[in-house]
């Protein structure tokens, strides 16, 4: 594991943490699209279908727990815990995720490197992740004003695409055989929709302003 | 060499 996968997967794991702990602390939601969260618990549920066949490191598997347990205990949250579902924006959150779901499917079942149960689901996992964060950056730009706690979110999970980006560059040029296609243009177009987001977080970052979108 | 199927990564 190279250095750029590392902090990849630490900021995803940040990113959860930091979510978690505004949900668990400050029992509040908002400013959090449950339809996201969704998502990416549905991403994590079709991806790491392997954790029962194939064991890759204790590294590997403890993550991908982590990241199972955290997605499902957050969309719980929103949708059951007494006092942080009260604070559930849903007049705001309005994007119709399930549309997201069938594309994915239908260009998973078309565009997979093996046609397999466990491959077709993986590639459907790639696919919906790209575009998973969309309700959250339509819910952003209605909310327009977004806290310390939801701003840093975004911007951790946007840092984990861009080091995934940098790990691929460099395992194509230290490791034999390391191409993958599928993989990479999913997550370079992932890491392209938080390109705007970018842009406002630094600009409030440098002027010391509250970060704001524009309308 | 790596088989395809070998998804090491998150």
């Amino acid at each position: 594991m190279n250095i750029f996968r590392l902090a990849g997967d630490m900021t995803h794991l940040f990113s959860v943490l930091v979510l978690l702990l505004k949900i668990h602390t400050i029992k509040s939601c908002a400013g959090i699209s449950l339809k996201t969260q969704e998502l990416y618990a549905l991403v994590f549920a079709t991806r790491y279908l392997d954790i029962f066949t194939d064991y890759i490191s204790l590294y590997n598997t403890c993550m991908k727990l982590i990241f199972l347990g955290s997605s499902f205990s957050i969309v719980w949250y929103i949708r059951r815990h007494k006092i942080v579902r009260r604070s559930y924006d849903k007049e705001q959150d309005t994007f119709r995720h399930h549309f997201l779901i069938l594309p994915c499917i239908i260009l998973a079942l078309l565009i997979n490197e093996k046609f397999t149960v466990k491959e077709v689901m993986w590639t459907f996992s790639l696919y919906l992740e790209a575009v998973a964060i969309l309700p959250q950056l339509v819910l952003l730009q209605r909310t327009r004003n977004i806290d310390n706690l939801t701003g840093q979110y975004i911007f951790l999970l946007g840092a984990y695409r861009s080091l995934y980006i940098l790990n691929w560059i460099y395992r194509y040029f230290t490791e034999q055989h390391y191409v993958h296609w599928i993989t990479w243009i999913s997550g370079l177009v992932q890491t392209l929709l938080y390109a705007d987001f970018f842009y406002y977080y630094f600009h409030s970052w440098k002027n010391n302003e509250k970060l704001q979108l524009p309308a | 060499e790596a088989k395809d199927e070998d998804h090491d990564e998150l």
